[in-house]
């Protein structure tokens, strides 16, 4: 989209292939297009700066707000205590290695952090967990491989009241969506905590790789039918995929993004930008 | 449905016989629109429903099938011959066969180790020996310990050494002694602009001169599947690609944009986590699953 041009059919084609290209997908990328020729009578000249400020302001009109508006830092409502995050998502996405990352975040800023090892499933999943907890230096809780996750949850959750803890984050398998006992044992973990404390979780993360195409809104649904997603992370975006996906999610299912993963490292997640992230489509 | 979309595009034909310049071009629409919504890569989108348009044009068109389906018939062919030939297995020549994993994070490559081992030891009476090289990751060696574990399969680790190419050579000096004849070497997920990690890979593949490498990616990847392909290839020449997690409802588009770009062939498919969740892969059945 460079220079002063017509906002004609070339230039929304190529803008087609821009978002398509960034995993928006095609419903998605049609609505924004829509919405841009709404706003510019077509034929009109504009200068590249007017076409790109047009174009950002509608995708990020539909990246859902948080509650808390823009976040800058990693907040915890002071009110829920603890407060109890549910991690959850498709096999590989970086679940464990997100929660490795934000209990340092929170730990940080002076807070009292637990991990609970509800992946009793996955070959050394809770080791894993493990040298994440001590690299961060937070307590976990944790059972044997093979035990019940939402076990592992209440104790969890009884372990963290007893210790006064201002954060807890329950890591739980990956698991495919369209797998409907898997799907109803991650309802079960949840309502298991709610015995413990009234109301919780408090947040349901779903984290996306943010290489997965169109199959994220499948995800996104059948998650949220389960568990009521509230916020969405997404991962490896430290790669050259775009991560387009999250803007249809977070317009369709009206959840915020939060978090995104940069890198492997203890330091590499970032609070969810929306004008970083959009410009990165057009870098 | 695809069919129902292209009968109602087609529909302006019946009574006319044949498929012409005018009426193909709002089916070629529907074709490509159903091939991205499936995550194929747009420029592979773009260049196939010509292909298909090419083929459509002329086609007599009432014999004996409704337009729609006939059109989704032209479709599915092509797709099938794009990804098809003749089923490759293993390269299981060298004494040991040397087999290189590779792949992006979290694709499927410590679980597709395990159920290889456990496919060639069922099915091909081999002894295979599994390689930890994957030195970064918390608990990767632990993660392939286990896996060896669960399928009676020795497993190579040394956690004092972090170089993954001595590991590799290490691995197969023991393979070697204690006569295993097929050696997987597992590695650790690395991004393809991640110039020091490619170029471990690289150095791993050139010390070793695997038998066979492969290119594992979780089939739910979107368009960026052509980039990493692109990259590892160059990097590795690869030998096959292996598509995971297919028990998933993703249509696995990634396989048609992978095979464009590379010209490699789909060996085998991850159906599960369990070790026994590997299959050869069919690609008619993928292109029916790719349609939708
Ligand atoms: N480059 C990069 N790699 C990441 C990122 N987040 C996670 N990873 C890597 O992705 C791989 C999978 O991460 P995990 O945390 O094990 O993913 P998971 O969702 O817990 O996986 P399962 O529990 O098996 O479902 C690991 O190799 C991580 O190091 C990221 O932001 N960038
Ligand atoms: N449902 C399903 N899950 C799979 C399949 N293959 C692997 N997984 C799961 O995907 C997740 C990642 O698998 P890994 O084998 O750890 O992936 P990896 O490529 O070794 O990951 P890194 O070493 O971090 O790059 C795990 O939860 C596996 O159980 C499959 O075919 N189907
Ligand atoms: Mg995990
Ligand atoms: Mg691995």
């Amino acid at each position: 989209v460079a220079g002063k041009s017509k906002v004609d059919d070339d230039v929304l084609d190529n803008l087609e292939e821009v978002l398509v290209s960034s995993d928006v997908g095609v419903d998605t990328t049609l609505k924004i297009i829509d919405r841009i020729e709404a706003r510019v009578s077509k034929d009109k000249y504009l200068g590249t700066d007017e076409l790109n400020v047009i174009l950002r302001e509608e995708i990020a009109g539909l990246l859902s707000e948080t509650h808390l508006g823009e976040e800058t830092e990693y907040n915890i409502p002071k009110d829920k205590k603890p407060y109890v995050i549910m991690v959850v998502g498709v096999n590989g996405a970086g679940k464990t290695t997100t929660i490795g990352k934000l209990a340092h975040q929170f730990k940080k800023q002076g807070l009292k952090v637990v991990l609970g090892a509800a992946d009793t499933f996955r070959a050394a999943a809770i080791d894993q967990l493990q040298v994440w907890a001590d690299r961060v230096d937070v307590p976990i809780v944790r059972q044997d491989m093979g035990s019940d996750p939402a076990s592992v949850a209440f104790d969890t959750l009884s372990s963290a009241v007893t210790q006064d803890a201002d954060v807890v984050i329950i890591d739980t398998a990956g698991r495919l969506h369209n797998k409907v006992n898997l799907m109803n044992e991650l309802t079960k973990v949840k309502r298991v905590m709610q015995k413990v404390v009234a109301d919780t979780p408090n947040e349901v993360l779903l984290v996306l790789d943010g290489s997965t195409g169109q199959n994220a809104f499948e995800q996104a649904k059948q998650f949220t039918k389960a568990t009521e997603v509230t916020s969405l992370a997404i991962t490896k975006l430290d790669g050259t995929a775009k991560g387009g996906v999250v803007i249809g999610i977070s317009d369709q299912f009206k959840i915020p993004v939060k978090y995104i993963g940069v890198g492997e490292g203890i330091e590499d997640l970032q609070v969810f930008n929306k004008i970083e992230f959009v410009d990165s489509f057009f870098n | 449905n695809l069919s129902e979309k292209l009968d109602k595009a087609l529909h302006v034909l019946k009574g006319h016989g044949q498929i012409t310049e005018i009426n193909v071009a709002e089916t070629t629409k529907e074709v490509r629109r159903a091939l991205l919504d499936a995550d194929v890569n747009f420029k592979i989108a773009k260049e196939f429903t010509n292909k298909v348009k090419e083929k459509a044009l002329g086609s007599d068109v009432l014999t004996t099938l409704q337009p729609g389906q006939l059109m989704v018939k032209i479709v599915k062919d092509e797709l099938t011959a794009l990804m098809g030939g003749e089923t490759e297995g293993i390269n299981l020549s060298g004494k040991p066969t040397i087999v290189l994993m590779s792949g992006l994070q979290g694709s499927g490559k410590t679980t597709f180790s395990g159920k290889l081992a456990n496919f060639l030891k069922n099915k091909k009476s081999k002894n295979p020996l599994l390689v930890a090289c994957d030195v970064y990751r918390p608990a990767a060696i632990d993660q392939l310990h286990v896996v060896g574990g669960q399928i009676n399969v020795e497993v190579y680790s040394d956690k004092e050494n972090n170089d993954p190419v001595a590991i590799a050579q290490a691995g197969i000096v023991q393979a070697k002694a204690n006569g295993n004849d097929v050696v997987i070497i597992d590695t650790a997920g690395r991004l393809a602009v991640d110039e020091k990690m490619m170029a471990e890979i690289s150095n791993i593949h050139k010390a070793i001169e695997p038998q066979e490498t492969l290119f594992v990616v979780d089939a739910m990847t979107g368009q960026d599947a052509v980039n990493t392909a692109k990259a590892f290839n160059d990097i590795l020449n690869f030998d096959g690609v292996i598509l995971t997690k297919l028990d998933g409802d993703t249509r696995g588009g990634a396989a048609i944009s992978i095979k464009s770009v590379v010209d490699k062939p789909i060996k085998f498919i991850g159906t599960g986590e369990k070790m026994e969740a590997i299959d050869v892969f069919h690609p008619s059945r993928m292109a029916e699953r790719i349609l939708g």
